[in-house]
């Protein structure tokens, strides 16, 4: 149990520090085990500081930057342990566009370096381009919910049409 | 073990038989507000064992059943199935012995849920077992719902370990 | 005290249901006093009912619904009592294109009917070619925040920075 | 009363001194992510006797001074000014001989806030009641928090009466 964690820890605080860094653009940001000495009793901390900013409290961040700094952390347990599966539903919905062009470019790397298999919920029409294939949902019929294979031009009909 | 098909009836919005193929690589859900795309990652989180209804956003676990629209009467059951493709032998032994693994949860009204895994009757136990053991699971860090992100970064440290604890 | 709070309460009440009608292009939704028969002590339940759908528990409503619903409140308090200022901090985040419009729509609506002024934060882009003004927020220094006016073709270039 | 400028200096990153003209309609507000968008909100309820630093994000109330940067010191006091315009005469008494009503907020590190109305001392229960009697406040359900407008839907009935009471 103990070793285990800590090896963990180790390989996950090394992926989050790298993928923070990419993800603003600069910066630092790490993580500690506080509140007992023993892992498995212990609290994890983030300590995240954005390019140019002195490191604050974790709630001072802007919710764009909470987003950033999660997601940094989901894909630094991925990559010590990669799940078949990740689903993110609509994570994308506080970025600016330019974080989330450096989202996609992460999702891309995350698919070169794992085998996970992504669903990713968007409304954003740049994240919808980035994708490698799109499902839509409709409700053609009132209450019922349809599955369609979209290609890209009909996508962005489909996000017109309510 | 690579997920392949996501199949549900009667599940939430999803009153008829529908079919989610699940392939490598980026694939996007889109659709106007309050058509089942978050109904989807729900279905995923429940036939994996989720045992929580109030995070399927639902009051009771039959909540999840189809409960009828202005013009179509609810269903008494709801069916939601994973196909995994298994090639690389890697389930727990007893259901080691096939090329895929088909893990089924079923509910009937006033009945509770049934599993099971290549057409035996399983515990709820097995299944949380089979996908934990394949780092993934109805609590699994990578199914992030929405409006969730922001949680992990409010969330007390101590809850933040369970995150380190599916890594190890 | 109770018949200015029952008084507001049928107020707000009708204001909320064709609001609510308005922004979902149909369907129903209204408020009820629950939990005691002393309006002082008691709850306020929303009942709300999307196009063609059952009336269910707000929690099984989307993320785009629910904020949809919610702003219909807001509003609804608003056309009762208007508030010199109201501030809304990304609400159209979770909204798809269709309901962004909506929602501008209905804003133009309240501009016309109260003397109440709006602050409207957001990055989506139809939301910004709604304004009347805009005014930007930067970081051309990092960590030190400065506003500027910009113009729409300003904006897009704003947005794209990062 | 209608809300005419919002003043700020030391703020949260509203270091050097910035006016934001509030005028009739809708003004949008944009920019990147952790620009200071929701920090201008947040000086819009300060300014209004908020009293709680969690509703501000902060653990202290000091968290709303300048923390500096990598190349700025930190702030010592932080200024937060609301210019209204009173030609409808509509304020409380002691402040309705003008045409205009400026209300001050000031903090300074160990030794608190102060408020001022038109350049005389009040206390916080004044500028609260001022602005109480114009339909507005630090929680206002007219000021609605980044990620908070689902949280009207979330809360308990009991909770939701709050509202109400503002529209009465
Ligand atoms: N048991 C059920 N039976 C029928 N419909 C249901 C059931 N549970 C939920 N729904 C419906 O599903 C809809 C919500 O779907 P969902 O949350 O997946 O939407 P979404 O596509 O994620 O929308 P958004 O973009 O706004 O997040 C609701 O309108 C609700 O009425
Ligand atoms: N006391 C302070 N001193 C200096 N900077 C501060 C202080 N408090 C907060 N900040 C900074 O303000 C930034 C957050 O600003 P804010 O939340 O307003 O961003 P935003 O424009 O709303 O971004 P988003 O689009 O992501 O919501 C943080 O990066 C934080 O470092
Ligand atoms: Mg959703
Ligand atoms: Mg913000």
């Amino acid at each position: 149990g103990r070793v285990r964690l800590l090896a963990a820890f180790e390989a996950v605080n090394t992926h989050f520090r790298e993928l923070f860094t990419t993800l603003f653009n600069g910066g630092a940001a790490h993580l500690e085990l506080i509140e007992s000495d023993d892992p498995l009793e212990a609290g994890l901390e983030i300590m995240a500081q954005p390019p140019g900013k002195k490191l604050q409290s974790l709630t001072l961040l802007s919710g764009g930057e909470q987003a950033l700094t999660a997601v940094a952390l989901i894909f630094g347990v991925f990559l010590t342990n990669p799940a078949p599966i990740c689903v993110l539903d609509e994570v994308d919905a506080p970025l600016d566009d330019a974080n989330v062009e450096r989202f996609c470019d992460l999702l891309d790397r995350m698919t070169e370096l794992t085998d996970t298999r992504f669903l990713i919920v968007t409304h954003n029409a740049v994240t919808m381009s980035r994708m490698h294939r799109l499902f839509g949902v409709t409700m053609a019929e009132q209450g019922v919910s349809q599955l369609v294979s979209v290609d890209l031009e009909r996508a962005s009909l489909l996000l017109a049409a309510a | 073990m690579r997920f392949q098909r996501l199949r549900l009836a009667g599940f939430k919005s999803f009153v008829d038989a529908t079919e989610l193929r699940i392939e490598d690589g980026l694939t996007g859900v889109v659709g106007p507000n309050g058509c089942g795309k978050s109904n989807l990652l729900e279905a995923i989180r429940w036939v994996m064992g989720e045992s929580s209804p109030k995070s399927l956003r639902g009051g009771g676990m039959e909540d999840v059943i189809f409960a009828g629209t202005q013009s179509r009467p609810s269903r008494d059951f709801s069916d939601v199935t994973l196909l995994l493709d298994n090639e690389g032998r890697r389930a727990p032994a007893q259901f080691n012995d096939s090329d895929q693994i088909e893990v089924t949860r079923r509910i009937e009204r006033g009945l509770g849920s049934a599993y099971r895994i290549n057409g035996k009757d399983v515990r709820q136990k097995d299944v949380q077992l089979l996908f934990a053991d394949a780092a993934t699971g109805a609590h699994s860090p990578a199914l992030v719902s929405q409006g969730r992100i922001g949680a992990i970064i409010a969330a007390k440290p101590q809850e933040r370990r369970a995150m380190l604890e599916e890594a190890a």
